[in-house]
This record gives structure tokens, sequence and C-alpha cells, in this order.
């Protein structure tokens, strides 16, 4: 959802 | 991905790499914190609770795999091989766990982006880093010969999290969307952990003297 924050770092 | 962040993630690799390589190599971890090496594989795991859930990339999924694997071996080896059991230096690692675990715990609980399981332990992980070193420092500050491959060891992780800075700034002027304010603040508290270390770190490279932190 927009509400979650991508979390696309280690 | 820009050059910071892959030039991060690649220090923070080889920060591992060489921790494990001294261990495996010289049957030793003298100097190495086994407070802090556990607080690294409870960091990898609760950060990484997504990773077969959601997919981001292959290069994502192989770093993970490799760093939680990479920490648990290392707890292992100091907890259980037979040699490098013997290297560790109990007496001198005496930092508790829970005296970060805890204020981590809370200030996670109280303060994240969205109140779900998942995302608490993935925000208590950001607090958790943060402070994980501090039994480590604690350690190089007592011991009185730090071997090279150990003083390199923090010197690789302090500069995974300075380059991580410099990916966000990156990323804050590129990305117009990002913004990981938890992230931030938590990655800024944890390399200036490390500035003591790096002003003695390179004190003494550019003096050519052997790493020795003042008691």
């Amino acid at each position: 959802s927009n509400d979650d924050i991508e979390k696309d770092e280690l | 991905m820009n050059i910071f962040r892959l030039a991060g993630d690649m220090t923070h690799l080889f920060s591992v790499l060489v921790l494990l390589l001294k261990i495996h190599t010289i049957k030793s971890c003298a100097g190495i914190s086994l407070k802090t090496q556990e607080l690294y594989a409870l960091v990898f795991t609760t950060r990484y609770l997504d990773i077969f859930t959601d997919f981001i990339s292959l290069y994502n999924t192989v770093m993970k795999l490799i760093f939680l694997g990479s920490s648990f071996s290392i707890v292992w080896y100091i907890r259980r091989h037979k040699i490098v059991r013997r290297s560790y230096d109990k007496d001198q690692d005496t930092f508790r766990h829970y005296f970060l675990v805890i204020p981590c715990l809370v200030l996670a609980v109280f303060i994240n982006h969205k109140f779900t399981f998942k995302e608490v332990m993935w925000t208590f992980s950001l607090y958790l880093e943060a402070v994980a070193i501090l039994p480590q420092l604690v350690l190089l500050q007592r011991t009185r010969n730090i071997d090279n491959l150990t003083g390199q060891y923090v010197f690789l992780l302090g500069a995974y999290r300075a380059l991580y800075i410099l990916n966000w700034i990156y990323r804050h002027f590129t990305e117009p969307h990002y913004v990981h304010w938890i992230t931030w603040i938590a990655g800024v508290v944890q390399t200036l952990l490390y500035a003591d270390f790096f002003y003695y770190y390179f004190q003494s490279w550019k003096n050519n003297e052997k790493l020795q932190l003042p008691a």
C-alpha cells in the first residue's frame, strides 16, 4: 500500500 | 542504485568477509566482541523478516542471505568452534545486551512509521544497528594491541555507514519522494559513534603506528 515505505536498502 | 549505495554495500560485505576470513584462517576471534556480533545477528533477523514475502531484486535477496548467514556463522564460530572459542576473551567483553536491546525495543514501539509487528521489528533493527557497535568499541578501548584485521573490520563498518549517508543525500536530490527520517536519524547516530575511532585510525595510519585507543 502507499502507507508502506519502500525498503530497498539493506 | 547509486554509486554510494553500492560502495556502501560492498564495504559492508568486505567488513564481514574480513572478519570471517580472520576467524576462519587464524582460528582466532581475539579482539572481537561476541556481544556486538550477537546484536548484528538480531539486527538482520528482525530487519529481514520480509525476505521471503517481499521481492525487491535478486541482489537484495542474495545480500540479505549473506548478511544473515555470515552474522550467524560468526556467532557460531565464537561460541561453538572448539579452537576459535578459546581465543574469546569473555572477561573483557562485558557489555550487557539488554542495555541496548530494551531501549531500542521501547523506542521502536513508540516511534515508528506504522504500528504493525513487521514495521516495529524493522524499526527496532535500525535503532539496534545504530548502537550495536558499542560493545566492540568498548572492547577495542580495553585491548592494548588491536590487530590489523580487527582495526580494518571496524573501519570498514564505519565506512559503510558514511557511504550510506552520501547515498541518502544523493537519493534525496534524485528521488523527490524518498523520505526515511527514522532511517536517517538512526544512521547518522550510528556514523557519529565511529567518529572517535576514525580519528585514531587515521592518526595511527598517518604516523605509521599501531592502532591504539586511549583508555
